[in-house]
């Protein structure tokens, strides 16, 4: 994030950090306990699944308490406009996660705005662990700016006939303040608050450097996914998980019942 | 960071947590 300022654990818990090989590469936000949703760029072609780690509970990078968990990828489903109408359109991807994560004070999902959210005048804030300067410095602490939405009609003059917007997109920045997404924070939530809750509407999807002259970061728009996303989530069965030992008198009870059943099949 | 173990799935979460409402709000 350009010109964001420190945060503060558990004021985002939905916050996650997708890591590649290793390192920090986008951001995500938890949905539930099974489901992250992030930027469907963050997984390029060829990434191989296995490589990837993920993260919630984690303010500093470097930094794991006891709150912080890693969880790998169960599978990942790209949105099927993904590149189809823009270079970056359809830029949405659920990750569905090999094991639950673990709520608490630190580690909590973010809602779904409704269908017909009507984001005049919201305020609204985007966190990530992207780029921190125009020439490539990166944080290792999770940074939040508040972003005020540009109008679509002025985002596009801003960005002129080089970039296209599409109708799944929307524009926020400060660009009074030089505030704005860059390299890193893709995959990252856009929220606002809303009668006292908080909503992500957005998805760190674009833009074009990250400042001056300072062009909007372009999200994906939660709202025209709605229903992909919910369909996946109510649809795609939880991973097998791998059973805890049995103890061993449930075990012995198991193998006597069992045992029981066998002779009277062969009786 | 120490990783998950089945162990955990006892504990593992109420989906009833509500969203959207972290516990320590910006001032």
């Amino acid at each position: 994030l350009l010109g964001g300022e420190l945060t503060r654990d558990r004021k985002w818990p939905w916050q996650v950090s997708v890591h590649y090989s290793g390192f920090h590469v986008c951001g995500g936000s938890i949905l539930n306990a099974y489901w992250v949703l992030t930027a469907a760029h963050c997984f390029a072609r060829g990434k191989k699944l296995q490589t990837f780690d993920m993260y919630v509970g984690i303010t500093n990078l470097e930094v794991a308490n006891r709150h912080t968990q890693w969880l790998e990828i169960n599978q990942v489903i790209i949105h099927p406009t993904f590149e189809m109408f823009h270079p970056v359109g359809g830029d949405v991807a659920l990750v569905q996660l090999k094991s639950p994560i673990v709520f608490s004070d630190f580690v909590l999902p973010i809602c779904l705005p409704p269908s017909n959210l009507n984001l005049h005048n919201m305020s609204c804030w985007t966190t990530g662990w992207g780029m921190i300067s125009p020439q490539g410095e990166t944080g290792k602490e999770l940074l939040e700016a508040q972003l005020p939405l540009i109008p679509k009609f002025q985002c596009q003059l801003l960005y002129g006939l080089t970039s296209y917007l599409l109708p799944e997109m929307l524009c926020a920045a400060d660009i009074k303040n030089m505030k704005n997404v860059c390299e890193g924070d893709s995959g990252g939530p856009l929220v606002c608050k809303l009668n006292e809750t908080w909503l992500q509407i957005g998805i760190v999807s674009w833009g074009r450097g990250c400042a001056q002259p300072l062009y909007p970061g372009v999200f994906a728009n939660v709202s025209y996914f709605l229903s992909w996303i919910r369909y996946y989530m109510e649809t795609v069965p939880n991973p097998p998980q791998i059973l805890p030992s049995l103890s061993s008198s449930l075990r012995n009870n198991l193998s006597t019942l069992l045992t029981i059943m066998g002779s009277l099949l062969v009786l | 960071v120490s990783r998950r173990h089945p162990k955990d799935q006892a504990n593992s979460p109420s989906s009833d947590v509500a969203c959207g409402q972290p516990v320590l709000q910006g001032k």
